[in-house]
């Protein structure tokens, strides 16, 4: 059966939909069949995949409500073999209507109950936040969690809370919940600092962490506005070799055939 | 008496923190008594300025219960003339407590009462997502709201969902809201999307954009894991020259004498 993932990091801005995209994108051109789910208000996942999040119809918002079966709101996306449940402005009222439901941290999991039949390999795009919604999508990961850090001080210090809060959520609701694997981004080989953090990121996670760095490349800060893949935007460059390679790493450390 | 500012923007990673700490700094080395408060349940502000969220006492979720009162929490940082009420981890649960009480979007505004009379700046560094906690620093920002946005594709996007979510507050709780000054931050002078995005947000938002804009520096970057602003860190660097005269544009922006 197919794989969920969530791509999680409270921190903000630490390219967790440029690798949920990204990765999604490779798997999807070696033949794998792949589905991101945009679980953040901002809905960058969506448009970064070329789909304008005001004018989709269905989105990830009425899949909670249980209104809609998720096929009912699949997108295709401009590649082939990676789809999209997009996500849309009325997913940032959710938070709160959340709260007051009962089973309130697991109806993600089964809004998508059935997808890992459709689909190789799902990615859960998370919001910066600890939220409810992050929660579900912790929850919602059978497979575990890709977790995204900047290679820079302040997403460093936030990497201890966040695996200390992985850990209240494995063992309260999902005990599934693993990290599958630490990417660490944005690496800059001119600076010391880059080198530094995963220096040290490494020494605190022995064998999380992937072996590709993911640098710095203004070529994958293009892509979005482009709305497709690092792929479809400049297929040569460094950006999209070390996701390539990312992705044929995450392939291995899930155990897929 | 003293102005009170929000800094804020939904997108991750934009420089939120960055630019409270270092606009804060400048002007608190030009002479001005200057708070930061620490919004965001990330506590970045509270390290970046050398304190360790962990083992403070007091913070400013015991503010918001009103167990204590700012000077009870009110701490010196390196720099002379900057003080900070410092975040916590026990923030992050003020978001679920806050929906359920009543007058839920003043309860930081009146928390803070009173220090505009003992400070001349003061700025609410903000998590990065639109839920109570922002709306919280949104009313309680008599002053306006400083946005920092980064030079690529992605925040720009962001920028214009801000901007609705800003006038629904300003309509329903706080009149007085407005934008002080959007500030284009992580500048790659290197690349046609910084300046392309630049141009775009000044063409959108005539007279909001600061004319200074940060450029990216890797010396910002290391600042806070020294716990002192960009004037302790690298006073003669790019970014601080460039902080500087943001906290001379913003002076004159909020026409303090
Ligand atoms: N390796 C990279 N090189 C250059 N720019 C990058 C890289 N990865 C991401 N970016 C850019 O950095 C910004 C932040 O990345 P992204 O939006 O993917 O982060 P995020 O963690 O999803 O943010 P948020 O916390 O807001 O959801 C975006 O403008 C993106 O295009
Ligand atoms: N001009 C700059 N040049 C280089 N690095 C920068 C610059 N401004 C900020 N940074 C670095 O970029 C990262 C994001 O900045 P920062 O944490 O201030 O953003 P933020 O908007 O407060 O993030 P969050 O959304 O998580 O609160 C940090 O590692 C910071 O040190
Ligand atoms: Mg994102
Ligand atoms: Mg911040």
């Amino acid at each position: 059966a197919g794989r969920i993932l969530a791509v999680a990091n409270q921190k903000g801005g630490v390219g967790k939909t440029t690798t949920a995209v990204n990765v999604a994108a490779a798997l999807a051109r070696s033949g794998y069949s792949v589905l991101v789910v945009d679980f953040d208000p901002q809905a960058n996942a969506t448009s970064s995949l070329g789909l304008d999040p005001r004018v989709l119809q269905g989105n990830v918002y009425h899949l909670l409500s249980g209104e809609v079966q998720p096929s009912d709101i699949v997108q295709e996306t401009s590649t082939p073999g990676l789809y999209l449940i997009p996500a849309g402005p009325d997913l940032a009222g959710a938070e709160v209507e959340l709260v007051s439901m009962g089973g309130r941290e697991s109806i993600l999991r089964d809004a998508l109950a059935g997808v890992e039949q459709q689909y190789d390999v799902t990615f859960v795009d998370c919001p910066p936040s600890l939220s409810l919604l992050t929660v579900n999508a912790l929850v919602a990961a059978r497979n575990g969690v890709l977790v995204p850090v900047q290679t820079e001080y302040l997403p460093l210090e936030g990497l201890s809370r966040l695996m200390e809060t992985l850990e209240v959520v494995r063992l309260r609701f999902n005990r599934m919940l693993r990290v599958v694997g630490i990417l660490m981004t944005m690496y800059d080989a001119r600076t010391n600092l880059s080198a530094e953090v995963v220096q040290e990121v490494r020494a605190h996670f022995p064998g999380l962490v992937f072996q590709e760095a993911i640098p710095r490349s203004v070529r994958l800060s293009e892509a979005p506005s482009r709305g497709v893949s690092i792929f479809g935007h400049a297929p040569t460059s460094a950006g999209a070799l070390s996701y390539a390679l990312v992705a044929e790493e995450l392939v291995y450390r899930l155990g897929i055939p």
